[in-house]
């Protein structure tokens, strides 16, 4: 899988496909949606549809992409190549969501959810196969967050097919299992591939699963937390881990927004000083104040 | 400079994260 | 340890190069206010700048492999020493006799301020605040005393100069605005002379007494 557009920069996203099958362009096709790395505290969440014609579902199925849950990373990896090369019936497309992509949308002034991030994503990917002339007949995605809600957007977005959300929809239908083969081959890579912009320092990679439970990740983010930057990108700021250890161990910075001072705080303060003080005391003459200067009364 | 304070004076990494963009 | 950045006129690099006490920065009053402030005096070249900082709040500094809390800027303008010297001519003006500088250049509270009496070409200076009297008997010895008439016709030319400077560096002495974002390139610079000497006064006066900043205002 060649991810070298998120090798040359991490801090985006970066959508990768297959070529569209001819036949998907002709016959009504199934089209699954899963997700891998939603849960870990490193690394990028990867989100992947699969499609191929209603008529091949059992062709599919004879790949033995059974539930991916029960495949270790090298069966993964043989059998994403396999759909590589019965690439005349089977089409795949991912969007990749780097670490600094899923921590700015949470914690940008205007949030930016993770459930609202992965819907928009999950239909993205939908949309993307419509636009290459996929006839989708039915699409079929796992659950996350509210499945109701989440049926309800995605059949309000795409009336003309069939929607069904599902919990373990990966190991019902077969599309939603090869897509998420497709989602866990391009995570395991990235994060095997990660190049740290920061330079690591001993590039100490042995963070273990990345899931915040896991206490060689938890020893990993604090051997790498950096009281001024916090940590290195590849580190999902917006988990609830990583922030404790902020908390903990780097230093509160203020932005001018963080701190909504009360307004009439100020002027309050300022009523305290008796007019013929504040008249005594003459202000910086208004050149100077319009461009915040001051005396400088000392070093 | 920065928009935001970091109410400390000390080393920090600069070079190995922070990259100035025009 | 704490760090400064300075904005500097660029030929007072080498100043600091060639002595390595080329550049000293020392408390002196501030005519203005009276209280204390930070002036740069350049032992070379013999002269002084006044500081001014920019301070905003929630700033801070990346300098080289550090942080420094609160990113100030400061500025070091070169400043007429002269409105220093005034501040003590008018203090002690008010006895109403001449006296040799050094009895009148003299401050407890900021002591640096003798090095002003090193500065070159001092007699020149004073002729425009003060009278001057020889004393042929002892030494030669020069004795001044302030003279306001002096003073105001001074600071008149000051007046003028910088109502030039405001013009030529196009700043809006117009009605207040908010800040400077909003300052137009093109605002109505056919502002009337009157709004550049009230301003030109106003700023002159951040450098004198209250007192004198009223009687140029009626001069």
């Amino acid at each position: 899988m060649d991810l070298s557009e998120l090798e040359r920069d991490n801090t985006g996203r970066c959508r990768l496909n297959s070529p569209v099958p001819a036949v998907c362009r002709k016959q009504p096709c199934a089209l699954g949606v899963d997700e891998a790395g939603r849960g870990p505290v490193l690394g990028p969440m990867v989100y992947a549809i699969c499609y191929c014609p209603l008529s091949r579902l059992a062709d599919l199925e004879a790949l033995k992409v059974a539930d991916s849950k029960t495949l270790s990373e090298s069966e993964r990896d043989r059998l994403f190549a396999r759909m590589k090369e019965d690439g005349d019936f089977v089409g795949w497309a991912l969007d990749v969501l780097s670490p600094n992509l899923i921590s700015t949308s949470m914690l940008g002034r205007v949030k930016y959810n993770l459930n609202s991030l992965s819907h928009d994503t999950a239909a993205g990917l939908v949309q993307y196969a419509l636009d290459q002339g996929v006839k989708v007949a039915q699409v079929f995605v796992d659950t996350v967050g509210m499945p109701e809600t989440y049926q309800q957007r995605l059949q309000q977005r795409f009336p003309g097919i069939e929607v069904t959300v599902k919990a373990k929809a990966d190991s019902l239908y077969p599309v939603v299992s090869a897509a998420s083969i497709c989602a866990k081959v391009a995570r395991d890579q990235a994060v095997k591939n990660w190049k740290f912009v920061e330079k690591l320092q001993d590039s100490d990679t042995d963070y273990g699963s990345g899931y915040p439970n896991d206490p060689k990740t938890k020893a990993w983010l604090r051997r790498h937390v950096e009281p001024v930057f916090g940590f290195p990108q590849f580190v999902r700021f917006s988990w609830r881990t990583a922030q404790s250890i902020l908390e903990k161990e780097a230093e509160d910075v203020v932005w001018d927004d963080s701190v909504a001072e009360d307004q009439e705080g100020v002027g309050r303060i300022t009523a305290y000083f008796d007019e013929g003080l504040r008249s005594r005391t003459r202000l910086p003459h208004r050149y100077f104040q319009e461009r915040g200067l001051a005396p400088a009364a000392t070093l | 400079l920065l928009p935001c304070e970091v109410p400390v004076n000390q080393p920090a990494p600069v070079g190995r994260f922070f990259t100035p963009a025009i | 340890a704490r760090q400064h950045v300075f904005l500097l006129p660029e030929y007072l690099k080498d100043a600091s190069k060639k002595m390595k006490s080329g550049l000293m920065f020392i408390k002196l009053v501030n005519p203005c206010s009276g209280e204390g402030a930070i002036y740069l005096f350049n032992i070379c070249l013999q002269q002084l700048f006044e500081i001014k900082v920019f301070k905003e709040k929630h700033h801070s500094w990346f300098i080289n492999q550090s942080v420094q809390s609160g990113g100030l800027l400061h500025f070091a303008t070169p400043m007429d020493p002269l409105f220093l010297l005034l501040h003590y001519l008018i203090k002690a003006g008010k006895e109403g006799k001449f006296q040799p500088l050094d009895q009148v250049v003299v401050d407890d509270k900021f002591p640096n301020c003798i090095l002003l009496l090193k500065l070159p070409e001092l007699e020149k200076l004073l002729r425009h605040v003060t009278e001057e009297r020889v004393n042929p008997e002892i030494d030669k010895k020069k004795y001044y005393k302030f003279s306001k008439e002096k003073t105001l016709k001074w600071l008149e030319k000051k007046v003028n100069q910088t109502v030039a400077a405001l013009k030529t560096n196009n700043v809006n002495v117009g009605a207040r605005v908010q800040s400077t974002a909003f300052f137009s390139g093109d605002q109505d610079s056919s502002g009337k002379e009157e709004d550049y000497i009230r301003y030109a006064h106003g700023l002159i006066s951040d450098y004198i007494s209250k007192e004198l900043s009223d009687d140029l205002s009626k001069y």
